[in-house]
């Protein structure tokens, strides 16, 4: 079944080689076909899926949709910086990385998508959709979460820094 | 990357398209 991550990555390899994206009111269909079941993660694909197809969400048939979106990707937001729910990811994902070292050293390279790149992701895609985070005060806690992942090697990361979380923060921070 | 490459790259990718317009 199409997925629209895949859409995305699609789309961005034919720009990439500078083919012409074949039966593109067809893919539009199935972007805002997709709409309703938009989560954190996928939101960031779809608007730069969007993007590459050089769409913006507007019009009187996609109003409701933009708002919609808009909505959710404002509650994400808040989630990843104010919610429990980050606290109950961080022990998951703990739990996680224990369980690899013990058993295999293989596993433990498995990729999870961290707080900085949800975060990252999230306000991504309210930039792209021309949005603004609607809670008072959230940019200053936004930047006080980025920076309590800065560790004493000057990167940013979630237990030790690397090059991507540092990537994501400096983004949002900038 | 040679053109006869990226020519087999662009038919897969194109290939990939499903019949609703999305990729797999």
């Amino acid at each position: 079944e199409s997925s629209v991550d895949d859409t995305y990555y699609a789309l961005a390899a034919l720009k990439l080689l500078r083919e012409e994206i074949p039966y593109k009111n067809r893919t539009l269909k199935f972007l805002y076909s997709k709409i309703e079941d938009l989560n954190l993660h996928s939101a960031y694909y779809w608007v730069n899926a969007l993007h590459i197809l050089q769409e913006r969400p507007q019009g009187a048939s996609k109003v409701d949709a933009l708002s919609m979106l808009s909505g959710r990707a404002n509650k994400w937001v808040e989630r990843l910086v104010r919610s429990d729910m980050l606290d109950f990811e961080r022990v998951s994902l703990e739990s996680d990385l224990d369980r690899s070292r013990d058993s295999s050293a293989e596993i433990s390279s498995i990729e999870l998508p961290t707080q900085l790149e949800q975060l990252f992701k999230t306000l991504d895609t309210i930039k792209k959709l021309g949005l603004k985070v609607k809670q008072p005060n959230i940019r200053d806690e936004v930047i006080k979460k980025v920076l309590s992942f800065l560790k004493p090697d000057h990167g940013f990361g979630f237990t030790n820094s690397d090059v991507p979380s540092t990537f994501y923060s400096l983004t949002i921070l900038s | 990357i040679p053109s006869k490459a990226i020519s087999n790259v662009v038919a897969y990718i194109k290939s990939r398209q499903g019949e609703d317009g999305g990729y797999l």
